[in-house]
């Protein structure tokens, strides 16, 4: 397996429920 | 039609003056009457009462509104300024203007620690970026041993944690971001940029107030 080069940041910041830009497609 | 009973505009709670609105964030008031017509579609969705539920605001997010996640829960709360449940217009236009491409980066990075300060003690601690390393991690494809996120959080908390206390205060995130401005990408909505062309319903209507069509 390939070693995650991301900080724990990084990854948290692809949650989608941090992606408020589906709100505004309605 | 709808639960009105007069012609007369009647507002729900929490509705604000949009050029009140408009002087104390970022929002144009032509884009805060845009914002009204998306926060009545959001609100509407589920219980037609003027206000954003949670279940409301995870439909929108998710399109399902049963879809349980952590990230969406702290946004709601961070929303939810008067911490009464639900979110009313004045709370939706003063949240998103945090989003707004013009908003200063350092509101952007305070608005970011406390999403992160899970339990609100002022600090980021280690236990709770494990928790929300977890909760990304059941959310997607992605599959990573205990000992690999442990390894993760060794490297994060060394570059983070400059004062060497196990946590991250307020200062520390913020040269950590400056570090890696893509921790900032969720941060900005480019949506917010032309909302009044992507809710232009309101501008129809001032064309018909003012009798220049």
């Amino acid at each position: 397996s390939k070693p995650v080069t991301m900080n724990a940041f990084e990854l948290i910041s692809l949650s989608s429920g941090l992606n408020l830009s589906s709100l505004f497609e309605t | 039609m709808g639960c009105f009973h007069s012609k007369k505009n009647k507002v729900p709670p929490g509705y604000e003056d949009p050029s009140i609105l408009a002087s104390e964030t970022t929002f144009s008031v032509s884009e805060v009457e845009a914002l009204y017509e998306l926060f009545k579609k959001i609100s509407s969705s589920v219980v037609n009462d003027g206000l954003i539920h949670k279940e409301e605001f995870q439909l929108a997010l998710f399109k399902n509104r049963k879809r349980e996640n952590l990230f969406a829960d702290r946004v709601f709360d961070l929303f939810d300024l008067k911490q009464n449940g639900v979110i009313d217009f004045s709370e939706f236009v003063r949240s998103l203007s945090v989003f707004h491409p013009n908003a200063p980066l350092e509101d952007k990075i305070v608005f970011a620690f406390r999403l992160y300060d899970l339990r609100q003690t002022g600090y980021i601690e280690r236990e709770e970026v494990k928790q929300m390393v977890v909760a990304l991690l059941s959310e997607s494809d992605m599959k990573l041993s205990d000992e690999v996120i442990e390894s993760i959080l060794d490297k994060t908390f060394v570059e983070a944690d400059t004062k060497h206390d196990g946590r991250i205060d307020l200062d520390e995130w913020k040269s950590l971001v400056l570090r890696h401005p893509s921790l900032m990408k969720n941060m900005t909505l480019p949506y917010l940029k032309d909302i009044t062309t992507t809710f232009p319903s309101f501008i129809f209507h001032s064309e018909l107030d003012d009798g220049s069509a």
